[in-house]
């Protein structure tokens, strides 16, 4: 495992680790969108299928299984936690999030490497990670106030894949790999629609303000 | 390299 790889993992798990702080010690959930989290945990379901047919190492698999137990721990808390699934900002959280899952079942089905359904569905959370971050840019948007956790578990979210680029830039070049066309592109495109984001984050934290999109 | 191999990532 390169450097950029582990980096990315660690972002990606850093970014749980922020959201589950705000979730479980401030006790809230706004201005975090439900739908980009129940996307994840589709993702991770269908992505992780193999947990019963390969196994690659102690690392994957337990962080298969934290990504897993977070996701849907996540969604748990922000659906049925007294305290917290009050402040969810529902009226904000309005993008239309099955129409994206409607949208990679048909791509997967198109779109994919081999016709079996682990690896239809392996190449389906592909691209649904892909776009599942738009619902929570959407509500970022019409949010007045982001606070600070919610911007770093975004901005660690993009980051995240971001690093998996360089990893696979990395792998290409070192470890003679072939070419990849499915992960890459949309890995690609899921970095891309951060760049406003990250443009804005990265903004705020130069001048020292509170971050805001603009709408 | 194994043909599987992106599917060691996360």
């Amino acid at each position: 495992m390169n450097l950029f790889r582990l980096l990315g993992d660690m972002t990606h798990l850093l970014s749980i680790v922020v959201l589950l702080l705000k979730i479980r010690t401030v006790k809230s959930c706004a201005g975090i969108s439900l739908k980009t989290q129940e996307l994840y945990v589709i993702v991770f379901l269908t992505r992780y299928l193999d947990l019963f047919t390969k196994y690659y190492s102690v690392y994957n698999t337990a962080m298969k299984l934290v990504f897993l137990g977070t996701s849907i721990g996540i969604v748990w808390y922000m659906r049925y936690h007294k305290v917290v699934k009050q402040t969810y900002s529902k009226d904000e959280d309005t993008f239309k999030h099955y129409f994206l899952i409607l949208l990679s079942i048909i791509l997967a089905l198109l779109i994919h490497r081999a016709f079996d359904v682990i690896e239809v569905l392996w190449t389906f959370s592909l691209y649904l990670e892909a776009v599942a971050i738009l619902p929570q840019l959407v509500l970022l948007q019409k949010s007045r106030n982001i606070d600070t956790l919610t911007g770093d578990y975004v901005f660690l979210l993009g980051a995240y894949r971001a690093l998996y680029i360089l990893n696979w830039v990395y792998r290409f070049l070192m470890e003679n790999h072939k070419f990849r066309w499915i992960p890459w592109i949309s890995g690609l495109v899921q970095t891309a629609l951060y760049a406003d984001f990250f443009y804005y984050y990265i903004k705020s934290w130069k001048n020292r303000e509170k971050l805001k999109l603009p709408a | 390299p194994p043909s599987s191999y992106v599917k060691d990532e996360l």
